[in-house]
């Protein structure tokens, strides 16, 4: 909550690399973190959803393997995904968050080519329309 | 709890 408090438009990277700490000293840190970071993605609140994308792409580079597993998974990518359909919270999430996530998914099938979900997931977005260029 | 090798998953949402 910290890490992503609205009120606050500059990062806390304090906060945020405790976060990180965290999830890696919990045995189901890796496995839960993805959902509470999810969850907070799909906040109606701007600030507060791209600073969990904030925290979400540090925990990314910092949390280890099992967390990589876990954000390649459809599990968690459909709910990046409901954020950019219309058909579910699409229409009123703001501009802002929906491209900074078609940014990180667009950046990770970059990264990790070698996951063929989070391929899949983008290709999806762009045949559905809902990823341009 | 989750065994260390979880690869439970669910399909890709159609929009």
């Amino acid at each position: 909550d910290q890490a992503t408090d609205p009120s606050i438009p500059e990062e806390n990277w304090e906060c945020i690399q405790r976060f990180c700490e965290q999830v890696n000293a919990a045995t189901e840190g890796p496995s839960l973190a993805p959902r509470l970071l999810a969850h907070k993605i799909q906040s109606p609140q701007e600030m507060e959803a791209l600073h969990a994308l904030t925290v979400l792409e540090t925990c990314v580079n910092n949390c280890g393997q099992r967390f990589h597993n876990e954000i390649a998974k459809f599990r968690f990518l459909n709910e990046l995904i409901k954020v950019l359909s219309p058909k579910y919270y699409g229409t009123w999430s703001s501009e802002k968050v929906k491209l900074r996530i078609t940014e990180v998914l667009f950046s990770w099938t970059v990264w990790f080519p070698q996951e063929v979900k989070i391929r899949d997931a983008y290709q999806m977005l762009k045949k559905q329309g809902i990823v341009k260029e | 709890t989750v065994s260390f090798h979880d690869d439970s998953d669910e399909d890709l949402l159609n929009v």
